[in-house]
């Protein structure tokens, strides 16, 4: 099972979190032997620098956001990063003078980790906030379904046509590109698997959405037609005999469309939101 | 993204100096 979720974070933690466990490692081979540790100012000094350029981007990505999360979380995770810097600082100082001190190099592998687990949260967070972007094209095209099941005339339905083209099929061609690209980022095979599925299901009934509230609403104008036009008892014996079964059937056909693409716009939602392998096999358990 | 990258670069540093001290004490073991 992979550590990190994601590839990107992967590629930028995991070299990382091999060399601070390399380290802690030779600290507790040598811990008495009274090593000499180099001079690592300038190191640290490198460090500090990218933690400073680290912060400004940060306070310069929370200031332009509009997710109120990211702007609540950012700002504490650079606190840590910053902190561990300084950790750094201080143990490159200690160890500068008294290059055996053990107490120096236990504040560097704190430090290290400090460092280590920081990015990990910021990572985290930033990839969360990005996450929640997905969601929220989901979410759009969800809104749309629910104006979906309000659509009872044909005038309705060429205004739903109308619209639909100008602003369900780009957010669906977005969500689709956004989630496909997110599939590919993902470490955990049955994330993406789960994820690979639940979109090609909504791209399938994308187009039996259209043709299943066209099949409702012909339906539904034929038979107020008849009401219409012919006695009111004779209409009714047509409609229950003949047209009764075929609204029915229109109806139970459009609203299996509607919720079963509600559903696994529902599961793209959740499944963009784990982290963790667990967390799917607990729920495909349940 | 920019955040990204700076937070690559921290992790780039980092490990410059971790391997600063592991290659010092490798020597020494």
């Amino acid at each position: 099972m992979p550590v990190f979720h994601t590839k990107t974070i992967e590629s930028i933690l995991e070299p990382v979190a091999q060399q601070v466990s390399r380290l802690v490692i030779l600290h507790e081979e040598s811990a008495d032997d009274g090593d000499l540790m180099p001079d690592l100012s300038k190191p640290v000094q490198i460090v500090k620098s990218a933690v400073d350029n680290l912060v400004n981007v940060g306070h310069e990505t929370c200031s332009t956001s509009t997710d109120d999360l990211l702007r609540n979380e950012m700002p504490q995770v650079l606190v840590r990063v910053n902190q561990a810097s300084a950790l750094l600082i201080d143990a490159a100082q200690m160890l500068k003078y008294e290059p055996c001190s053990i107490k120096g190099r236990q504040m560097l592998i704190e430090g290290a980790r400090y460092i280590l687990q920081g990015i990990s949260a910021l990572l985290l967070t930033f990839d969360e906030s990005e996450v929640r972007k997905i969601g929220i094209v989901c979410q759009h095209v969800l809104n749309h379904l629910a104006h979906v099941e309000k659509i009872e005339t044909i005038e309705q339905l060429v205004d739903f046509v109308k619209v639909s083209v100008k602003n369900l099929t780009p957010i669906l061609t977005r969500m689709s590109k956004e989630v496909d690209l997110r599939t590919t980022e993902l470490t955990h095979v049955i994330h993406r698997q789960l994820l690979t599925r639940s979109l090609e299901q909504v791209k399938t009934l994308t187009p039996l959405l259209i043709s299943s509230i066209n099949v409702y609403v012909t339906s539904k104008h034929t038979g107020d037609n008849i009401f219409d036009s012919i006695h009111f008892y004779l209409a009714l014996y047509i409609i229950i005999i003949v047209g009764g079964h075929c609204i029915v059937e229109s109806i139970e056909n459009r609203d299996y469309v509607i919720n079963k693409m509600s559903d696994e716009l529902g599961e793209i939602i959740r499944i963009l939101q784990l982290t963790t392998i667990d967390d799917v096999l607990l729920n495909e358990f349940d | 993204e920019q955040i990204l990258e700076a937070a690559k670069s921290i992790t780039n540093a980092a490990g410059a100096l971790i391997s600063a001290a592991t290659s010092a004490q490798k020597e020494i073991a």
